[in-house]
């Protein structure tokens, strides 16, 4: 899976999420990229969200619009509200789970439970910021 | 000139430290640079979020590496099928697509959807008659696979299935 989260010059914020699926799913398998609010998804001046890992736990936890929820109703800081919607259930949702976020701000947050991410970001154009592990 | 921001992500999953190598980690970050840089390309230039984001998702779907688009795991009987998604912060339009098989950019149809499309969420072959008719780049099922993944099913269909599979 791959995604991207944006913030343009107009303070506007934008999520996207792409996969090829797990390895090895039985055919017809739906991911939680495409349902809004589970791998994907972007609420001014919230956040914009984009989720990785084992779909089927990505939905149940309605992880992208948790990160959300946690911001707008608990006043939750970014990076807090996504390490929490990654971690919070993690008796009931067992299994990989990483996401990007980034809000109006420009201030962008990571969270993941597995050892490996591929992430970067870059803010106003400057020089990327890209990291692997955890 | 405003404040812009782009991050992106190629995936998450627990593995072996040293089934990753050097060179291997390499081109994860060069895949993961051209993603940034193609969508700063649009943020620079006053382009909106939504431009941005699949330009990026566009330049992961194309790299062999990552999986989505070319590269994408193989289900069951050794098949590509692919999801995508994109949201807009500002009005809440959304454009989503399940299990399209011969789309060569999955994020650019659900973009598309989100644009022109009275629904907001197309999957099979209804979601490929769409993309016809936008005149979307479709490819042949080769296209998407890689000899990589083609190992890698291999190992799969031979082994357990009951195994862990990774995203």
């Amino acid at each position: 899976t791959v995604g991207a989260v944006a913030l343009d010059q107009h303070g506007n914020l934008a999520a996207g999420t792409s996969t090829g699926g797990l390895e090895n799913r039985l055919k017809g398998r739906i991911s939680d990229t495409p349902i809004i609010g589970g791998g994907t998804y972007a609420n001014n001046p919230y956040c914009a969200v984009s989720c990785t890992g084992e779909g089927e736990v990505i939905m149940r936890g309605a992880t992208a619009h948790e990160v959300y929820a946690l911001v707008k109703y608990a006043g939750e800081k970014l990076e807090k509200a996504a390490d929490k919607a990654v971690t919070m259930y993690e008796e009931l949702l067992q299994g990989d789970i990483g996401l990007i976020a980034l809000n109006q701000q420009g201030e962008v947050a990571f969270a993941f439970n597995t050892n490996l991410m591929k992430r970067g970001y870059s803010i106003s154009g400057k020089k990327p910021h890209i990291a692997l592990w955890d | 000139m405003s404040k812009f921001a782009i991050a992106v992500h190629a995936g998450a999953e627990t593995v072996k430290r040293a089934e990753v190598t050097k060179e291997l980690e390499n081109r994860y970050r060069e895949g993961l640079e051209e993603a940034l840089q193609a969508g700063n390309a649009v943020l620079e230039k006053g382009g909106s979020a939504i431009d941005a984001v699949a330009a990026a998702i566009e330049r992961m779907e194309d790299n062999p590496l990552f999986n989505a688009g070319k590269g994408g795991s193989l289900n069951l009987h050794g098949e590509n099928d692919f999801d995508a998604a994109i949201m807009d912060g500002h009005t809440l339009n959304v454009g989503s697509v399940g299990s399209v098989r011969y789309v060569k950019n999955p994020i650019k149809l659900a973009k598309e959807i989100m644009i022109r499309c009275k629904h907001s969420f197309l999957s099979g072959t209804g979601a490929e008659e769409y993309a016809l008719t936008q005149g979307l780049e479709l490819e042949k099922p080769s296209y998407f696979v890689t000899e990589e993944k083609q190992k890698e099913w291999h190992e799969s269909v031979l082994g357990d299935h009951r195994q862990k599979s990774h995203d």
